[in-house]
C-alpha cells in the first residue's frame, strides 16, 4: 500500500510536467 | 513560529529526555536488584554506558533519516510554501484521483497561449489576404477594363 | 480508515508514516540491542566473580523486567512523538497547495471548458487552413491576372502599333483614309473601265 501511495503521487508531481512537455512539443511543431 | 526543522529536534530531544528519564536508574538498579547489590559501581557504569550509547545511536538514526530522506532541506521548503499560503484560507485544491482530470488543468495555460498563438496568425492571414484579395478584384477590374478597350479598338477595326 | 497523507507522500517523496515505522523499528532495534549488550556485560561481569549464586537465567529475567518497563514507555512516548511529527512536521496544511499544482488554482477549468478551449482552438486551426488555402488561391489568381493583363496590354499595343503604322504612311484616322481609299480605287476602276471601252 505504501508503496502504491508513493509511486502513484510520484507520477503526480512528475508526469503532468512531461505530458506537457510533448504536448508543448506539439504546439510548437504545430505553429511552425 | 519555529520552523520544521527545530520542531522535528525538539520533538526527539523531548522524546529520548522523557524514555531516559523513564528508564531512570533506580528502575534499572531494582530490576537487576541481584547484580546491583554485588556490584553498585559497576551496575552504575554498565548504565551510563546503556543510557549513552542508546542516546547516541537514536541520535545517530535520526541523523541518518535526515540524511536519507533529505528532511532539512525539505522542511525549510515545507515552512516557506506555508508561509506564503498563510493569507489563503479555504482548503487548497488537492488529486481528484482521475489522473484524466488532474492533469486537464495543466495543459489549459498552454492551450490558451496556443489559441492566441491561433488567433494572432489567423488574423494576419486574414489581413493579409484581405490585401490580396483587394489587388485581385483590382486586377479584374483592370483586365475587363482592357478587354473593353480592345473591344472597343476591334468594333473600331471592324 | 488510514489516511494515506498522499499529498505529503508527493512533498516528501515518502509516505510520512513509513519514515515514523522505519524511525520506530530503528529505535526498537537499538533498545533490544542494548539490552542484550547490557545483557552480556553483567553476565561476563557475574563469570568473573567466584561463588556467585546469582543465575543466568535471574539476569535473563532482570532484563525482561527492565526490557518490558522500558518498552512500554518507550511506545508511549513514540506514539505521542509521532502524532506531533505527522501533526506539525510531516503535514502540510489543507490551505497549502504545492508548487507543481499552483496551475490548478490559476486555471480551475472543468471537463466542459477544457473541451470549449480545445473545440475553439480546433476551430481556429480549420479557419487558418481555410485562410490560408483561401490566400493561396488569391495569389494563383493574381499570377494569372498577371499573364492575362500582359497578354491583353500586348494586343492593345498590337493596335496601338496599327496605328502607329497607319500613322507613319499619312493616313491619321484610318476610317477617312479608308473610305478615301474605296472611294480612290473605286474611282482607278471606272477609269480603268473607261480606258478599256476607249480601247476596244
Amino acid at each position: 500500500f505504501d508503496e502504491l501511495i508513493v509511486e502513484t503521487t510520484t507520477k503526480r508531481k512528475q508526469w503532468p510536467k512531461k505530458i506537457l512537455m510533448y504536448a508543448i512539443q506539439t504546439m510548437k511543431a504545430e505553429q511552425e | 513560529a519555529p520552523g520544521r526543522v527545530q520542531v522535528f529536534a525538539t520533538v526527539v530531544d523531548t522524546f529520548l529526555e522523557k524514555l531516559v528519564a523513564a528508564g531512570s536508574y533506580q528502575r534499572f538498579a531494582n530490576c537487576y536488584r541481584g547484580f546491583y547489590k554485588l556490584q553498585p559501581e559497576m551496575t552504575r557504569s554498565i548504565y551510563d554506558q546503556f543510557i549513552s550509547q542508546l542516546q547516541a545511536s537514536i541520535k545517530e538514526e535520526i541523523q541518518e533519516v535526515k540524511d536519507e530522506g533529505n528532511l532539512e532541506m525539505l522542511f525549510n521548503s515545507l515552512d516557506k510554501i506555508v508561509e506564503e499560503a498563510k493569507n489563503r484560507e479555504e482548503p487548497a485544491w488537492r488529486p481528484s484521483g482521475i489522473p484524466e482530470e488532474d492533469v486537464r488543468s495543466a495543459m489549459v495555460p498552454y492551450l490558451l497561449k496556443h489559441r492566441s498563438y491561433l488567433r494572432k496568425v489567423l488574423k494576419e492571414k486574414e489581413e493579409e489576404n484581405k490585401k490580396v484579395a483587394e489587388s485581385v478584384l483590382a486586377g479584374r477590374e483592370r483586365i475587363a477594363e482592357l478587354q473593353r478597350l480592345i473591344q472597343a479598338r476591334k468594333h473600331a477595326w471592324q | 480508515s488510514v489516511n494515506p497523507m498522499a499529498y505529503e507522500a508527493q512533498f516528501f517523496g515518502f509516505t510520512p508514516q513509513t519514515c515514523m515505522l522505519r524511525v520506530y523499528t530503528a529505535f526498537q532495534d537499538y533498545l533490544f540491542d542494548m539490552m542484550l549488550v547490557v545483557e552480556s556485560v553483567i553476565l561476563k561481569k557475574l563469570g568473573g566473580i567466584p561463588g556467585c549464586e546469582l543465575s543466568p537465567f535471574r539476569i535473563r529475567k532482570s532484563t525482561e523486567k527492565f526490557l518490558l518497563f522500558m518498552k512500554e514507555h518507550f511506545d508511549k512516548l513514540f506514539s505521542k512523538m509521532e502524532a506531533v511529527l505527522l501533526q506539525l512536521v510531516l503535514n502540510i496544511p489543507e490551505n497549502v497547495l504545492l508548487p507543481e499544482d499552483e496551475v490548478h488554482e490559476q486555471y480551475p477549468y472543468s471537463k466542459e471548458q477544457l473541451q470549449a478551449l480545445q473545440d475553439e482552438i480546433h476551430q481556429l486551426q480549420q479557419q487558418y487552413r481555410a485562410e490560408a488555402s483561401a490566400g493561396q488561391a488569391l495569389r494563383a489568381e493574381l499570377e494569372e491576372q498577371k499573364a492575362a493583363q500582359a497578354e491583353l496590354e500586348k494586343i492593345l499595343q498590337w493596335f496601338d502599333g496599327l496605328e502607329n503604322i497607319c500613322r507613319e504612311h499619312g493616313t491619321g484616322d484610318f476610317k477617312e483614309s479608308f473610305a478615301f481609299l474605296t472611294q480612290n480605287s473605286k474611282k482607278l476602276q471606272d477609269v480603268l473601265k473607261d480606258v478599256e471601252e476607249k480601247s476596244k
